[in-house]
């Protein structure tokens, strides 16, 4: 994109190719153009280098959402991590242990998926090096007796956070989808509040295919915030535009790396620039 | 069974009695918006429509069906002929020590894909060895040594050692034990992560192999044909495993990453457990990409 030179059809294409890359979608890019001709007419814009900020900051609008927590959580404050496969949430997990630990929060970690071969001991080792707290079963445990557990523990033993880790399950896979109410329920019962914020895990690398999950996980649970992972790539992770916009949710947190500090807070103008970085 | 986005490209074609010009490039369009939506590289988007335009406009109209089923069913033919050349099958002889690295961006489903084709090959009469040489992951030698051990089926694994230096142990181990096939887990890492990919060139030269596969999860976005260069680039990746495509994810990254690289479709995970690994069918996977 030549900044110094005046706007022009070509210009306008090469944007939408970008955004096409960066993943936002066809229908929101074709969109988000379609805005900033009319924001260029009606201010009067003729460069290039200026379209290119208005666009930036079109883009970082659709991603504000402004909304807060609890101001008084019940203990513990209860969050549940979801997601299909591989999405990073028992790494996220460990990073956000990390930072409740920093608060001097005493935390507790319920390791609910008891399908995967290796996950209790993967969530095992991000508790020990987060001095948390941690409750876990055998592999094919029912994950709703993990969650149990886990709050009989986090009630008996006065923590003020309890963090569930949850198996990577596909969106479409109804049984799957079925677990994930029962945990709710679950916890429920041993705490009408609770979950306090589920967080819907999302890969930077993903496509269009991250609508299609939002959805689903939506319609089960009421997803309170996204957690952008493995932005450290070269994905560009602009399907959250999409997703922020159409469902009002918010980013909340965004993971740049495999180490335990590699969780930032989530900031719009930022996010856009390094999509255009 | 047509998808509202495949309905709306043959409704283009109402009331016409053939493809011209006019009806075509408002269908092109959809199509077009239905391979973005898929995930297909948008590279590989243009410069598809265009040979289907191409084509279709040069061909008459069966007098069986209307023009819209016939654009539908070239774009379908074309998407075919596409990904015929795409597929591979890939078999090993009994008696030598064939070799196997997996690679690919984390998370991808390399760990599960290794055993899958540890007992894929065990099925046609091999003896596979899995060597567990992601050193980096928490838990990651534990995670594959469950999964041989639920398979019956050996992990040579080192902890405390570097990943190269497991992979040399690992072969000479192979080699001395009689193991007819010796799959290479590797740990996930980023293309641009120059220190991971120094490793996975080591590994590599260490061990020698007569595959790389390039695992590719089927929801990767656009990004996916620039990172299984980079991989290709560095390590000769000779095949593309696609997982989680029991997933709605259409798949679009696996069309890209065969076009632009020419690496072929060896297999497609479609599940969780051992089991799920199938053959990569080119005109299955057709229909999906077109939703
Ligand atoms: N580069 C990078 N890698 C990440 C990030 N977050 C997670 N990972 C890696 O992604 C892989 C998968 O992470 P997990 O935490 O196991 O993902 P998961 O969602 O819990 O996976 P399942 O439980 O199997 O569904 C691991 O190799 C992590 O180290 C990130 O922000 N950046
Ligand atoms: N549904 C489904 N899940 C899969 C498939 N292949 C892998 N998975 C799941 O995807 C997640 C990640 O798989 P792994 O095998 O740990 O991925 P990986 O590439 O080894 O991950 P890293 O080593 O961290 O890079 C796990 O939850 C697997 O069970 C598949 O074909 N279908
Ligand atoms: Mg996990
Ligand atoms: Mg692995």
């Amino acid at each position: 994109v030549e900044h110094d030179k005046l706007i022009s059809e070509e210009f306008y294409e090469s944007l939408e190719d970008a955004l096409i890359t960066a993943d936002v979608g066809a229908d929101l890019s074709e969109e988000t153009i379609a805005q900033l001709r009319r924001e260029v007419e009606i201010d009067g814009i003729t460069t290039c280098k200026e379209a290119y900020a208005y666009m930036k900051r079109i883009l970082a609008h659709h991603l504000l959402i402004v909304s807060d927590p609890d101001d008084f959580p019940p203990k513990p404050w209860t969050l549940l991590v979801i997601g299909v496969n591989g999405v990073g949430k028992t790494t996220t997990i460990g990073k956000v242990a990390k930072e409740y630990r920093d608060l001097g929060r005493s935390v507790i970690l319920a390791a609910a998926d008891t399908f995967r071969a290796g996950a209790t001991e993967q969530l095992r080792i991000w508790s020990d090096r987060t001095g948390c707290d941690f409750v876990g079963q055998h592999e094919g445990a029912d994950a709703a007796s993990v969650v149990f557990d886990g709050m009989e523990a986090a009630k008996g033993r006065g923590h003020d956070v309890m963090i569930i880790d949850t198996a990577g399950r596909l969106h479409n896979k109804k049984n799957l989808m079925t677990e994930l109410d029962k945990i709710v329920r679950v916890l429920k019962k041993a705490n009408p509040w609770t979950p306090n914020e589920v967080l819907l895990v999302l890969d930077g690398t993903t496509g269009q295919n991250a609508i299609a999950q939002a959805e689903a996980f939506n319609d089960i649970i009421k997803i309170t915030g996204f957690v952008v992972t493995k932005l450290d790539g070269t994905a560009k992770g602009g399907v959250a535009i999409n997703l922020t916009k159409r469902f009002g949710i918010p980013v909340r947190k965004i993971g740049v790396g495999e180490g335990i500090d590699d969780l930032q807070d989530f900031d719009p103008v930022q996010y856009v620039e390094a999509m255009f970085g | 069974e047509l998808s509202t986005r495949l309905e709306s490209v043959i409704n283009k074609f109402r009331g016409q009695s053939k493809i011209t010009e006019e009806n075509i490039s408002e269908a092109m369009r959809e199509v077009k918006r239905a391979l973005l939506e898929a995930d297909v590289n948008f590279k590989v988007v243009k410069e598809f429509t265009k040979s289907v335009q191409e084509k279709a406009l040069g061909e008459d109209v069966l007098s069986s069906v209307t023009p819209g089923q016939f654009f539908i069913k070239i774009v379908h033919d074309e998407l075919v002929k596409l990904m015929g050349g795409a597929q591979r099958k890939v078999e090993f002889e009994i008696n030598r020590t064939n070799v196997i690295l997996m690679a690919g961006l984390q998370g991808s489903g390399k760990t599960t894909a290794t055993s899958k084709l540890a007992l894929h090959y065990r099925k046609k009469g091999h003896r596979p060895l899995m060597v567990a040489c992601d050193v980096h992951r928490p838990a990651a030698i534990d995670q594959l040594e469950s999964l041989g051990k639920s398979l019956d089926i050996p992990v040579f694994s080192e902890r405390g050692k570097g990943a190269v230096e497991i992979a040399k142990n690992g072969l000479v181990y192979a080699k001395r034990e009689g193991y007819s096939l010796v799959i290479f887990d590797t740990a996930g890492r980023l293309h641009i992560d120059e220190e991971m990919m120094a490793e996975l060139r080591d590994v590599y030269s260490a061990v020698n192999p007569d595959e790389v596969f390039f695992v590719a999860d089927a929801m990767t976005g656009q990004e996916a044909v620039n990172v299984a260069a980079e991989f290709t680039k560095q390590v000769n990746c000779t095949g593309v495993i696609l997982s989680k495509l029991d997933g709605d994810a259409r798949g679009g990254a696996a069309l890209s990453i065969n076009k632009v690289l020419g690496v072929p479709l060896c297999f497609v995970g479609v599940g969780e457990k051992p089991d799920a690994l199938e053959p990569f069918y080119p005109d299955r996977y057709a229909s999906r990409i077109l939703g």
